[in-house]
């Protein structure tokens, strides 16, 4: 068996758990927080059997990667004056550090 | 040297800290929580020697494994009406799921 | 790669996480609690390419072994009245506890 780390941003943890969840898989969600912006993000631990990382690791990777979105700036990049125009703006969001370790024993009491 | 992970019950937490500390071992605890029932849970670390894992696993399975208690509900189940009965009733609770990793390298700095 | 966990004294985990990033490394931390006095620690998680391990615990060893420190108190030793004289006394602080296990794969996502 497998102890798959993802350490993923805050608002794709609850989405990457239920999908987790919907594939038949345990995870465990541990706060934690990063030490170079400080700000908080969230590690999972999901332990699987060994054929099924490919696919536990797919479901991570599906809904937490690094992706760009268009949010939407109230400053148009020429703000000289007037009124204030949504101006659509390309950001990265997401992205997820993966570690696997070896489980070498199993047991639920 | 063994890393020994157990997610157990809020409740059987603090039993299971003091039964493992009253027998020499450490133990570190990290606030956790489940994908599934998104109830808290708390997931215990314990490093010990190789050939202490089966004492440490005893004892976590001593005072943390799913039982039967039988708690007094207030409803009978032929609640017709009239007067509330206190009512035994057995359930489950506690439980615990654990598994281990090899350590490479320990040091108390 | 090796995952490198060190429980530390939550006053000395601000100085060594800023050091570990400053070197180049990466750490996450979560917030943990001992069992045997019961009061608040960390634990940080930081992975590391093999070559890398000795530097990384040369950093948590200088910035959070166990070590002397003169604190103030307010009390002399023979404080049988009088006004109270700042009285240099030497204490134990700090200290982590660390240990490492192998990381079988690693992937940024
Ligand atoms: N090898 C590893 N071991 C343990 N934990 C790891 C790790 N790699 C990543 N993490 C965790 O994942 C979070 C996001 O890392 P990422 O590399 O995507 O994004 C990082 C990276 O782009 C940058 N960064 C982090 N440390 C850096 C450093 N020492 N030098 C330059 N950039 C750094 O800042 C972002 C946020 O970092 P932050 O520390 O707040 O949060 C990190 C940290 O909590
Ligand atoms: N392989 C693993 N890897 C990582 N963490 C693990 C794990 N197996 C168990 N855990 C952790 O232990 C808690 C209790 O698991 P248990 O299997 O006793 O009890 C579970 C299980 O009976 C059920 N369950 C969980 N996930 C399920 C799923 N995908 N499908 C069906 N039932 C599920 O719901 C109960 C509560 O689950 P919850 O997620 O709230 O809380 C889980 C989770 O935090
Ligand atoms: N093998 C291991 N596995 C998992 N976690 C470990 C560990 N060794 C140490 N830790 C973690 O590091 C903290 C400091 O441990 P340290 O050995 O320096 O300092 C310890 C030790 O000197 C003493 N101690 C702990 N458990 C003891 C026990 N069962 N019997 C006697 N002394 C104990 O009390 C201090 C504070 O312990 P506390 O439990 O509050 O906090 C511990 C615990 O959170």
């Amino acid at each position: 068996m497998k102890l798959i780390y993802s350490i993923v941003h805050d608002e794709d943890s609850p989405r990457v758990m239920a999908e987790l969840n919907k594939a038949g898989f345990r995870v465990t969600k541990l706060n934690s927080s990063g030490g170079f912006l400080r700000s908080g993000n969230t590690t999972l631990m999901t332990v699987v059997e060994d054929e099924e990382v490919k696919q536990a690791l797919d479901i991570i990777r599906k809904f937490s990667s690094a992706r760009k979105a268009a949010v939407n700036t109230n400053v148009t990049p020429s703000a000289a004056g007037g009124s204030y125009v949504p101006f659509p703006v390309e950001v990265n969001i997401g992205g997820a550090t993966v570690f696997i370790t070896n489980v070498e024993y199993f047991e639920k009491m």
